[in-house]
């Protein structure tokens, strides 16, 4: 089964 | 101050049309360069770029950057007053907490005014870096909405595979599975309804198919679509909106557990 990621690992918060 | 104006309402009503279901609220930048919106769905899985240059205006002033927090919403509520011919203005300033917008008819017989309470909008906001990507997918943005529609109907993720030679989009799903499977086609009438796969590295990715049709209504926007993908990264759904910017869409991968 795969996860959903949420964006914010990806992206710095800034 | 800030006054811009568009010759025809429709680019904007359309705009907000097809990211309005993906975020309520949004905080528009103005600045001298134009309007950019970045927002993230409630979710935090998607994320809307929206950037509308300055010289794609008929008229753009924006006398010092400020920010326009709206309910997108209640914004399509007054657009949709606008007929899509009518020349569309926006005004506001700092001063007070509403915009207004204008709507002209194209014989300036009638002239509609809509005023607009601007809200706060506390939002993270997010640097997207500008990556090089793995692979680079240009499409007709109808056959784009209609892959993703079509295998929305069989599964709810789909993976999509890049080689140098196609794109696949895979689903499966209680009833069966779907492959589609699109080759680089360059020689067509129309530049718009070419395939081009552009690819550094081959890709594997699988996403909530949910989001990528939600995207999918930004379809009337522009006749092609760019799909830029990068293992282990979101995808970007760029809609190009001629001679003034763009519609980004970002979703995040699934990840194999």
């Amino acid at each position: 089964e795969s996860s959903q990621q949420a964006l914010f690992p990806y992206f710095a918060q800034f | 101050m800030f006054e811009a104006q568009m010759a025809q309402a429709a680019l904007l009503k359309q705009i907000i049309e097809s990211i309005r279901e993906l975020i309520t609220e949004a905080t528009f930048e103005v600045s001298g360069t134009g309007m950019m919106l970045q927002a993230m769905d409630s979710s935090h899985v998607s994320l809307v770029a929206l950037n509308l240059r300055s010289d794609g205006f008929q008229l753009f002033r924006a006398d010092r950057p400020f920010s326009m927090g709206m309910n997108l919403n209640h914004m399509a509520k007054m657009l949709k007053c606008a007929g899509k011919d009518d020349t569309l203005t926006m005004r506001a300033d700092e001063a007070n907490d509403l915009v207004t917008f204008l709507f002209e008819s194209p014989g300036n017989e009638r002239l509609a005014e809509f005023e607009l309470k601007l809200m706060d909008i506390t939002s993270e906001n997010l640097g997207i870096p500008d990556a090089e990507y793995s692979a680079t997918v240009s499409m007709p943005s109808a056959e784009f909405q209609r892959i993703v529609k079509d295998l929305g109907s069989i599964g709810d993720t789909v993976e999509i595979t890049v080689t140098k030679d196609d794109v696949r989009f895979a689903a499966s799903g209680d009833i069966g599975n779907a492959t589609i499977k699109c080759r680089q086609l360059l020689d067509t009438e129309k530049p718009e309804d070419r395939t081009l796969i552009e690819m550094v590295e081959p890709v594997n990715l699988t996403f909530a198919l949910r989001y990528l049709i939600n995207f999918s209504k930004a379809t009337s926007l522009a006749p092609s679509v760019t799909i830029k993908l990068s293992t282990e990264m979101p995808v970007v759904v760029e809609y190009k909106l001629s001679d003034i910017g763009y519609v980004r869409f970002y979703l995040a991968p699934k990840i194999e557990d």
